[in-house]
């Protein structure tokens, strides 16, 4: 089963 | 004060059609490098990240760095009311909780203007760090706006797949699977039609269909479009605007549970 992942597990907060 | 004056109208139209379904708020940030914009969608899935340099504009004036907050189908209402190649000049005086866009006719025989309202909005910004990504295609913007279109009919999920003979798009869904592969190609008529790879090592991502589909609404603002993926990364899908800037979408991969 595939997960969707979201942006902020990518990119910090600046 | 700001004061930004745009010869083509049709510009920012294309623009803001592009996003407006995918982010429905968005703070506008004005400062010397440019108009600029940074958004995700209402599930955290997808950012868009907007600029259009200032040295794009007929005329730029930015006194101080400035936000505003806009809703993006209102502001899309109000430059459809613009015809391409009027000039649109967007105001706003310093503490106003308004934006003037003003249309005028190429003859200047019609002058209109149109004062939209600001919104307060609670946006993070997210600091994007410069990667080096291990696979990047460029292609016909038209055609892969077309792939995305057919597959996203197929399935829910695409793979996308780069070894340095092409890039390979495949889906499956309850009716069946599809893969259409565009192998790497220079020699074409017309250059936004090539087909370029650069690959440090292969990569493969799976990513929904559905926002893929929404990043193509761009399709009109450039010939090509560039793809850069790298494990562990979003997807960058980026319409580079000849020199105006550019308008990127990242899209978080889905993953293996």
């Amino acid at each position: 089963k595939l997960k969707q992942q979201v942006i902020s597990r990518f990119f910090a907060p600046k | 004060m700001l004061e930004l004056r745009l010869t083509q109208a049709g510009l920012l139209k294309k623009v803001l059609e592009s996003i407006k379904d995918l982010v429905t708020d968005a703070n506008f940030d004005c400062s010397a490098t440019g108009f600029s914009l940074q958004a995700m969608d209402s599930s955290h899935v997808a950012l868009v990240a907007l600029l259009l340099r200032s040295d794009g504009f007929e005329h730029y004036r930015c006194d101080h760095n400035i936000s505003m907050g806009m809703n993006l189908g209102n502001m899309a209402k109000m430059l459809r009311c613009a015809s391409d190649d009027d000039t649109v000049t967007i105001k706003a005086d310093d503490g106003s909780d308004t934006v003037t866009f003003m249309f005028e006719s190429p003859s200047q025989d019609k002058i209109s203007d149109y004062e939209m309202k600001l919104m307060d909005i609670d946006s993070e910004h997210l600091g994007i760090p410069e990667a080096e990504y291990q696979a990047i295609v460029r292609m016909s913007a038209s055609e892969f706006a077309r792939i995305c279109k057919d597959l996203g009919t197929i399935g829910d999920t695409v793979i996308i797949s780069v070894t340095k003979e092409g890039v390979q798009f495949s889906t499956k869904g309850d009716i069946g699977t599809a893969n259409i592969i565009c192998r790497k190609n220079t020699a074409v008529d017309k250059k936004e039609e090539a087909t370029v790879i650069e690959m440090a090592e292969p990569v493969s991502l799976t990513f929904a269909s559905r926002y893929l589909i929404a990043f193509t609404k761009a399709t009109p603002l450039a010939g090509q479009v560039t793809i850069s993926m790298s494990y562990d990364m979003p997807i960058v899908v980026e319409y580079k605007m000849e020199t105006m800037g550019y308008m990127r979408f990242y899209l978080a991969p889905k993953i293996e549970e």
